[in-house]
């Protein structure tokens, strides 16, 4: 099962997250070990690799327009410095004492929280990149809904002109987001409601043409075609939801959700 | 895009500083 729910994320996050594990092992088990090298350089090379993302992670939260992302961010940029500094603490202490037991625990508790924080943000990020897919599924759910209120052809060319582009949006952004995921599951019903949707779009349009069509030539069957007509626009937004469900879902939820 | 490099960039200096680490005290175990 894997613990990271993105490729991207677990590609970053992975490598090291098993060589942390490996120090920790490595630092209890032989807790009255070996002198420690002097990590003075390859800690200074974390803290400028850390200022960066604290700079970039400032600029991030300046320029976002997402509330969440503003309010969640910090506190992860937060943990990535405080971890730094412990790294930094370490460093310090092994100069003066390459046996030093507290240097060893900051070094540990220093690893742990870069990966953590880093994490953290990565993840904040990333939910933040989920909701903006999001806000475009809501824009076509609201379209859907207008549906059952197009009663003229020039109506019905205008909804399309709204629509499309928008269903194409999210269909390429789904799409994208379905070949990232590292659950299978969430990624297989991803595709499976994008399919559904590019079969349902055309028909929908087709049952709306049919209802004008009839309404304009005396109304005989018009309660049928619409209620075909809202049939259809209510299984597409069905799929639409089912798609934001999934797009919120993390490998973490799995126990919980389904 | 770039907070994604940037979290790279502290993977791959994380990742030397605890591959220093470890080996001072891999041949113990």
């Amino acid at each position: 099962m894997p613990v990271f729910h993105t490729k991207t994320i677990e590609s970053i996050l992975e490598p090291v997250a098993q060589q942390v594990s490996r120090l920790v092992i490595l630092h209890e088990e032989a807790e009255d070990g070996n002198a420690m090298p002097d990590l003075s350089r390859p800690v200074q090379a974390v803290s400028l690799a850390v200022t960066n993302l604290v700079k970039v992670g400032r600029e991030t939260i300046n320029s976002s327009d997402d509330p969440i992302l503003k309010a969640d961010m910090p506190s992860s940029l937060a943990r990535v410095e405080n971890a730094s500094q412990l790294l930094e603490d370490a460093a310090a202490l092994l100069k003066s004492d390459p046996y030093s037991s507290s240097a060893r625990k900051k070094l540990i508790e220093g690893s742990r929280g870069i990966l953590q924080g880093t994490s953290s943000l990565l993840l904040c990020f990333d939910e933040s990149e989920v909701r903006k897919i999001i806000r475009e599924c809501k824009r076509v759910l609201d379209y859907l809904a207008v549906a059952e209120v197009i009663d003229t052809m020039e109506d019905l060319v205008q909804f399309l002109k709204d629509l499309s582009p928008c269903l194409s949006k999210v269909s390429r952004e789904v799409g994208t987001r379905e070949k990232e995921l590292t659950h299978q599951v969430h990624s297989e019903i991803l595709v499976r409601c994008l399919e559904q949707i590019k079969i349902l779009a055309p028909i929908l349009i087709c049952g709306m043409k049919v209802y004008i069509h009839i309404v304009e030539s005396g109304g005989v069957g018009a309660a049928e075609a619409a209620e075909n007509r809202n049939y259809l626009a209510s299984r597409m937004s069905d799929e639409i939801q089912e798609i934001i469900r999934v797009l919120q879902l993390t490998t973490y939820d799995e126990d919980t959700s389904e | 895009e770039l907070i994604l490099e940037a979290a790279k960039g502290i993977m791959a200096a994380s990742s030397a500083l605890v591959r220093a680490a470890n080996a001072a005290q891999r041949e113990l175990i």
